[in-house]
This record gives C-alpha cells, sequence and structure tokens, in this order.
C-alpha cells in the first residue's frame, strides 16, 4: 500500500 | 485602496473554477506587484500556488498591502453573476471587511456592484524551494486531463514516467491494468498541440488520481500544462494564464509502506 505524505512534509512553514 | 479591472472577467472565473474542489476559503494577498494566493488543501496533501500580476490587470492600484479572506464558494456565487464578456473590476478600501465585485456590460448599459464579507483566515505560506527538475515536461492541457480522468477508472494511483522518448502514464487495479504513451513531437502545425520534454535524468513516480483531477480543473485557462517532476519532491503542475500570470498545483508523489 502506497502512503500519501503531507505537502508540509517537503516545504517548510515560512 | 485596492483596485483591479479586468477587461475579461472571464479569466476571474476559470481561476476560481480551478481552486474551489480542493479549497473551501482562501486567502488573496494583494499587493502593488499584484495578486497571489497560497493555500494547502483541506486535507494538506497539495499546495496551490496562484499568481496575478498588476501589469496583466487592465487597470491596477494597491495602496497598501491587502490580505482577503475569501470563502470561495461565496465568491463563486457572486462571479457566476458576471457574464464573460463582463468587464470586472474588484475594488476594496484599506482595512475594509468587504470586497465589492463590479461587473459592467461591453456597452456600459448594465452595471452590477456585488459586495462580499470578508473572512479572516489564519493563513499558513509554505517556503517553496527553487529546485531543479529532472524532466520538463509540456503537453496539451486537454490531453492531460482526458488521461488523468481515463486512468481515474482503473486505481487510485497513477504512475508517470518520463525518459528522452517519451511519457508514460499507467495505472492498475482490480479491472486490470493501462497504459499511455505519448511521444515527443517533432512537428506540429500549432504549438499548444505540442509534447515537449527537457530531461536530466529518467523519473518514474506515482501521483494520487484524485488530486490530478482537481488541478486539471484548471484547463480552460491555458491550451497547455507543464508537469515538472525530480525523484522524491513534489510535482508540480503549472498552467499559464494569458500574459497575467501562473497557476501552480504542487503534490508529493506516493511512497511504498
Amino acid at each position: 500500500m502506497a502512503l500519501q505524505p503531507s505537502i508540509t512534509e517537503y516545504f517548510a512553514t515560512r | 485602496m485596492f483596485e483591479a479591472r479586468l477587461v475579461q472577467s472571464s479569466i476571474l472565473k476559470k481561476v476560481l473554477e480551478a481552486i474551489k474542489e480542493l479549497l473551501n476559503e482562501a486567502t488573496f494577498d494583494c499587493s502593488d506587484s499584484g495578486i497571489q494566493l497560497q493555500a494547502m488543501d483541506n486535507s494538506h496533501v497539495s499546495l496551490v500556488s496562484l499568481n496575478l500580476r498588476s501589469d496583466g490587470f487592465d487597470k491596477y492600484r494597491c495602496d497598501r498591502n491587502l490580505s482577503m479572506g475569501i470563502n470561495l464558494a461565496s465568491m463563486s456565487k457572486i462571479m457566476k453573476c458576471a457574464g464573460n464578456d463582463d468587464v470586472l473590476t474588484m475594488k476594496a478600501q484599506d482595512n475594509a471587511d468587504l470586497v465589492t465585485f463590479m461587473f459592467e456590460s461591453q456597452n456600459q448599459e448594465k452595471v452590477m456592484d456585488y459586495e462580499m464579507k470578508l473572512m479572516n483566515l489564519d493563513q499558513e505560506h509554505l517556503g517553496i524551494p527553487e529546485t531543479d527538475y529532472s524532466c520538463v515536461i509540456k503537453l496539451p492541457s486537454q490531453e492531460f486531463a482526458r488521461i488523468v480522468r481515463d486512468l481515474s477508472q482503473f486505481g487510485e494511483s497513477v504512475v508517470i514516467s518520463c525518459t528522452k522518448e517519451g511519457i508514460k502514464f499507467s495505472a492498475g487495479g482490480d479491472i486490470g491494468n493501462a497504459n499511455i504513451k505519448l511521444a515527443q513531437t517533432s512537428n506540429v502545425d500549432k504549438d499548444e498541440d505540442a509534447v515537449t520534454i527537457e530531461m536530466q535524468e529518467p523519473v518514474s513516480l506515482t501521483f494520487a488520481c484524485r488530486y490530478l483531477n482537481s488541478f486539471a480543473k484548471a484547463t480552460p485557462l491555458s491550451p497547455q500544462v507543464q508537469l515538472s517532476m525530480s525523484a522524491d519532491v513534489p510535482l508540480v503542475v503549472e498552467y499559464k494564464i494569458g500574459d497575467i500570470g501562473h497557476i501552480r498545483y504542487y503534490l508529493a508523489p506516493k511512497i511504498e509502506d
């Protein structure tokens, strides 16, 4: 089963 | 005072269609340079980034930076009141809690004013790093929408593989498997029909169909769509918006458990 990571795991809060 | 005039109100209608499936509400950040919007969908899986440059408007004035929190369903109701050929002007006072949408018919015989309440939204901005992508693909936007729609019937995910020769979209599930290959076009009559690939390294990544289908709601904005991919970083799906700006969607690839 493939997992869907959140976009926040790649882009940090500014 | 903020005032932005667009002779083609249909552009804003299409922008709204392109974001309202992913976002319930969003902050439109207005500054001297134009209107920007950045927001994650409710589940924080994808990111929408919209940029409309001030020089792309027929008239633009923004004396002080203004953040307009907008309920997109409400804005959609108002935009439905505009004819495609109407001229649109958005107006707000500094520190206002209202925005006015004014629609004028081409002959200026009918003028409509719709005032909408603004919201205070907690906005979280993400820093998007500069990235050199391994593959940058341009293809007709309708073709992309069609492929994603067709492959969604087979499973929840689509694998996008890019090599110098072409792009392959694959999906599989209970009913079977599907593969769609697009070769780079050698010569086409119209630029918008072209499939072009700039590749440093081949890439193969898996994405959720559901989000790709939502991104494809932007298809009416542009005849071409650009997909930028690198291993282990989010895909960028970009639609140019005429001479005024662009909308970009970011989606992380699925990872094997």
